[in-house]
């Protein structure tokens, strides 16, 4: 089993969009493959057309349950979604709350990681969908995966926040001993603008190897395909998101 | 003093780009005007070429000294920007823990709203930026200002994410026993594309009157002006996103 998670403090950077399209492609391929949606904005919950605000479990139990929970109370929180392979483990509103509930308890950082080995090992890969901001549930992904893909836009602004992605990871690394296979994902980018040139010239500047060699363009199917609620992967097979984001996962899966 | 603040807590759909854009053309309007970062992540604050690594001082010290702060604390903390007239609060780091600090103190939602009354009243507009979460630092924002304004990406699962933001704002309502003058901005309209088309009706159908009846186009114009550390309406004064903005502006200002 493989746990990837997709994180970038900066919001609108494609990290659904990626948790998404990574899961297609993998499940199209025959992977049995688990998306969890840690961000009480649920917005991966809600590509699929699961109503968050009506759920009575979810990833919420995982957190509120920890060492007590069941195979059972597990079962029930995870839904198929219309792609054969690929399930979800939903997010819920109560999930806001946790910040100041657990940031208290001592542990409370491998919660997730607990319980993607104790019940999650009938899958081959688990791709986390992050919230857009520090907290207990991003803590939670990081220290539960193998790699981390962050998502980058091609554009200045975005350059400033990876910096601090980076920086809030080496905090994290020193209390967890434990460094982190990083893997950062050029997005939208757009060959017409010499922002976006610009900027992707300095992330390879900085970032050296850490950088994926290919970018995801920009691709308006990625919208039309949320509207159908469907990855784009099934929505358009040959749609330039598809080709990119396979391209990527080749990379991925030969590290 | 009227006092805005920008919400949504769907990532990337333009919060900062409106809090700079409007900010910067009541600035060239002569109006005084100081914008609040609230958002750890701080784009706001690095827009301005701000380090806010670097920060002793910023938003961080009205959350903690709150009561004690006095009028020299304060202006330890605001710094000019390039544009005359526009004045930052920037964010530092460390706010990514107020959720935990404060969650359980009694009052902590009405910290910025004291603090704005107590030392802010030389400032015609103040408008405040928030993070892409509901927390400790969106509560406050909300609690302190007289309209909310909600930039909405026109994609079908940005409307997911304004139905949850609508939801919390009831939420909140009952607690605080006020209603909040809402003002919806559709934010990058593509013509081009029937999502965004599609999107934008079924806004004003769900929403109606409370939904601006102009939209912001897709400019990128906004990133090149992002690079150059200037609001757009002082890098491109003629731009379609700049004129955009000021039709926003001429409603926002007769209400
Ligand atoms: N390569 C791309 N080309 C065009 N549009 C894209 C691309 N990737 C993502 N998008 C669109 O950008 C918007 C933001 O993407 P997404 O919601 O995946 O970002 P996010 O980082 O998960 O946001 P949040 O911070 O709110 O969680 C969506 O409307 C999505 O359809
Ligand atoms: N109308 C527009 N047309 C094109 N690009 C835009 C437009 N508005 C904003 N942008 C770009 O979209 C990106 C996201 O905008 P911005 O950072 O303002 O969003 P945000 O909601 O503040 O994000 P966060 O949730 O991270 O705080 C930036 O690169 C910005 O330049
Ligand atoms: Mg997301
Ligand atoms: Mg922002």
């Amino acid at each position: 089993m493989k746990i990837w998670t997709i994180a970038n403090q900066k919001g609108g950077v494609g990290k659904t969009t990626t948790v998404v399209t990574l899961g297609a492609i993998l499940a199209l391929q025959g992977h049995k493959v688990l998306m969890l949606d840690t961000d009480p904005h649920a917005s991966l919950t809600y590509y699929f057309g699961i109503d968050s605000e009506e759920l009575q479990h979810g990833v919420y139990d995982v957190f509120t349950q920890s060492d007590s929970m069941t195979e059972a109370d597990w079962k029930k929180c995870v839904w198929e979604t219309p792609v054969e392979n690929l399930s979800i483990l939903p997010a819920t509103m109560a999930m806001a709350t946790l910040d100041g509930v657990l940031s208290k308890k001592s542990g409370m950082g491998l919660i997730v990681k607990k319980a993607l080995a104790k019940f999650a090992s009938e899958y081959d890969y688990v791709l986390i969908d992050c919230p857009p901001v520090l907290g207990v549930l991003m803590v939670n992904a990081l220290a539960a995966c193998d790699k981390v893909l962050i998502p980058v836009q091609t554009e200045c602004m975005a350059l400033k926040g990876l910096e601090r992605m980076y920086r809030t990871m080496e905090l994290m690394n020193t209390s967890q001993t434990k460094s982190y296979d990083i893997c950062v994902i050029p997005t939208m980018y757009d060959k017409r603008t010499t922002a976006s040139i610009a900027a992707y010239r300095e992330l390879r500047e900085t970032y050296g190897d850490k950088v994926w060699e290919g970018v995801i363009p920009i691709d308006t199917k990625f919208r039309t395909a949320s509207m159908e609620k469907l990855p784009l992967p099934v929505y358009a097979k040959g749609a330039r998101g598809t080709f990119a984001y396979s391209e990527l996962l080749k990379k991925l899966k030969s590290e």
